[in-house]
């Protein structure tokens, strides 16, 4: 079993969670924060066969789509004052597949 | 060392955080939202040694136990319409245990 | 790769975040509870390449600082009645480092 951590906009993790429990997958949703821009996003936990990690990859891409978007960067991020909103790529999704070696409903 | 991951009804969580300290563990807690029931949950961290797995799981069998119970389901799951409470199994855990290669306190 | 779940104390996480994120290092940041004290803590991810682990570690090592304070202990923590503030030690980081499998930017 692997435990697969997808980190996504907060905006996108509704629609992922459907997309991923419409394809029978369970999910647990945590309510995170990026470091750098300190928004809001969504930590999506889901375990899974091995042998299902590509599928669900693969419905993450087509629900968590990337995209070009302007965000206003707190002031004092490393120390420079951005007075302009600084376009950087939102959605998408960040993955970390992690081993399981115990998979236990007591 | 072994982190276990325990998913577990947001009620049940305080009992099963006290049944673990009270056995010399050591509990962090995330609130967590399951994505099928939208409901709140908790998420239990616990890293213990390799040879206290088994113990972890049998107090989380003891202090999280399972049940049926009638929940709303949010009407638009899976699309069709739920006028009725359905019954689920409510209680119990879910249970993951993960390899730790380095524990640390810096 | 591996990912570090480092739970740190509330009032530190954004000195940490911070100074890792200056380090160029990634983090996302989840808001949990201790099991024992059940204060508010929080718990980072931060996903690295396998050489970089020692490195993380140096800089939380340095950013939260281990110290001696006076807390209040919920009353009913292991059934005895606390009058007292009890000291106990805060501040520094407990420190998992879990082997990541794979990475992946859907
Ligand atoms: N130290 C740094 N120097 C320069 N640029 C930086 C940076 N830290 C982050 N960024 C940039 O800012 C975006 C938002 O980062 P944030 O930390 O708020 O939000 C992040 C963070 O919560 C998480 N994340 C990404 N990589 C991670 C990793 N290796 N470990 C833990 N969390 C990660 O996913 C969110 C989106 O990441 P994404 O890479 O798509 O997008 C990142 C990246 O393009
Ligand atoms: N492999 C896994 N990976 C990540 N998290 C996991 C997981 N298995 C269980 N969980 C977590 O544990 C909660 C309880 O799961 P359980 O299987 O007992 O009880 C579940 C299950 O009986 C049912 N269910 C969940 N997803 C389903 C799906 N895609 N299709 C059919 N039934 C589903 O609804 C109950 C509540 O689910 P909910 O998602 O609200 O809440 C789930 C979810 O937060
Ligand atoms: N192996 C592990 N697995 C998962 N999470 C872990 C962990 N070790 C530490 N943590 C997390 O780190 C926080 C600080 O732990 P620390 O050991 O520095 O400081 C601890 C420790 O000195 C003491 N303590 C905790 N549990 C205890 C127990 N069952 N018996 C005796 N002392 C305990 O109280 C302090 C605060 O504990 P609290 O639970 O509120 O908060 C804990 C918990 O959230």
């Amino acid at each position: 079993m692997k435990m697969i951590m997808a980190i996504v906009q907060a905006d996108d993790a509704h629609k992922v969670t459907q997309a991923l429990n419409e394809a029978g997958y369970r999910v647990t949703r945590m309510a995170t924060q990026g470091g750098w821009l300190r928004r809001e996003n969504a930590t999506l936990l889901v375990g899974v066969e091995d042998t299902r990690v590509d599928d669900v990859l693969r419905i993450l891409r087509k629900a968590a789509q990337r995209r070009m978007a302007y965000v206003n960067v707190p002031g004092e991020v490393m120390g420079a004052y951005h007075p302009q909103p600084l376009e950087v790529e939102v959605g998408g999704a960040t993955v970390f597949v992690l081993n399981v070696e115990r998979f236990e409903r007591p």
